[in-house]
């Protein structure tokens, strides 16, 4: 599915040059679902925005179902991200002025879903989420909480081969958080492949699979007897 | 410090009324340290952001340092809230176009001290969170634990008398959480009142009481002997 080559990012400032990733060689097969996890500012979003085709990196190689997409222009790697990403983002990137419904609706209208099909794909989507009744509220009007659980919808509505998911747990308590977790793992066993960055233990073990960063590289990786 | 009677705080979209806090009484003495918790949804961020003056309540009493506030206006509860108040806000709210020392260095504008002073505290407060090194960065140029940190440093950088923090280790992992933790720890010794949001339970315990929020109201209160 995915394969990185001394992936590295860099992000240059007026005042520094900040190396986010240094020589990342991963690779996440098709059906896995593989944890990311390492203190604050050590790369896992970086990471995640890079596989996910929301950025380029600075160096290296990036191969996403068998091209190599390094050098992609924003256009290719835009029809790439539509057709087969789904994102949660850490701070959730809802639009404002969009209801929930429409937030939810829009992977659906970049891969040209009918407007019946759209209404039922979205309303599943929120009822397992148990967010329905917020349908058409904006995101302005939601709790933290309320409105990861529709960036999650968001990310599952269009049922994507790859979901990159940057702590979808963050601002949710413990049964919420678990329930999108079985979701999560429900998706896996049916045959999404899922990338999840978080900052609890407990759920990084629903992987099959642990990568931990630390300032921008690899250190580890835990395997479990799945793959 | 801080007492409710009866609050209630109703929000109207055009579709549906939402009762977001249902006869809350609750009081919060000065030097306290109090959490505050329960699900996703149940009214912790509307609560904080009433006793930080924030939003007035629809209905009910906010006494808040033995004024009666529920029906000031803006800008009486700007000058209160900028002489007594640091917030940590769930979702940072920082100002994408001011560096990070300009947004730490906001709430000591509004106190009117001086560029040598503010220059200090804000280093201090920086050096504290361990975010010194991002000084001159853009928000959008930090992963979502160093915003955190930010927005605490923010928070304790004018000394306040109370602090109302929204899930203030939410992006962060253990080990900067923990962090947090202490700091907040060692403000509410040396006098500083704080009320937490969490859903960490282990967090939740630094407080020497736990509010629990259900669907607006007081469910319980436990205490710990210090008070
Ligand atoms: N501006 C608003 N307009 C309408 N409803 C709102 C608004 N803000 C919040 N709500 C509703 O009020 C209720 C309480 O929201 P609040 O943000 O206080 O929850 P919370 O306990 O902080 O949840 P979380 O743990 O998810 O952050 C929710 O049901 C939410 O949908
Ligand atoms: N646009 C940017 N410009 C400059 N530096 C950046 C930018 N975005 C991120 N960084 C830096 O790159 C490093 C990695 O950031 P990243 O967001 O990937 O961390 P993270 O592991 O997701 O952390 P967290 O757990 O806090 O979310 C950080 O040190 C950050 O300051
Ligand atoms: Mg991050
Ligand atoms: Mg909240």
């Amino acid at each position: 599915m995915i394969r990185t080559a001394n992936l590295r990012k860099i992000y240059t400032t007026d005042e520094v040059e900040t190396t986010a990733l240094n020589n990342v060689n991963i690779e996440i097969k098709q059906g896995e679902f593989v944890s990311i996890m390492g203190p604050s500012g050590c790369g896992k979003s970086t990471l995640l925005n890079i596989l996910g085709l929301l950025d380029n990196p600075s160096d290296g190689e990036l191969f996403f179902l068998d091209n190599e997409v390094a050098k992609y222009s924003e256009r290719q790697r835009a029809l790439l991200r539509k057709e087969n990403i789904g994102f949660v983002f850490q701070s959730f990137n809802l639009i404002d002025e969009l209801t929930v419904t429409e937030n939810v609706e829009l992977p659906l209208l970049y891969l040209g879903v009918n407007t019946a099909d759209r209404k039922k794909k979205v309303t599943e989507a929120l009822e397992r989420m148990e967010i329905m009744h917020r349908a058409n509220h904006f995101p302005q009007q939601l709790s933290g909480g309320q409105q990861q659980r529709v960036a999650v919808s968001r990310a599952i509505v269009g049922n994507p081969k790859l979901i990159l998911a940057d702590e979808p747990t963050g601002n949710l308590d413990s049964a919420r958080g678990d329930e999108v977790m079985s979701i999560l793992t429900g998706l896996n066993e049916a045959g999404t492949t899922i990338v999840m960055v978080t900052h609890s233990p407990t759920y990084a073990e629903y992987g099959n699979r642990i990568i931990h960063l630390f300032d921008g590289h690899v250190v580890t990786e835990n395997y479990k007897e799945k793959f």
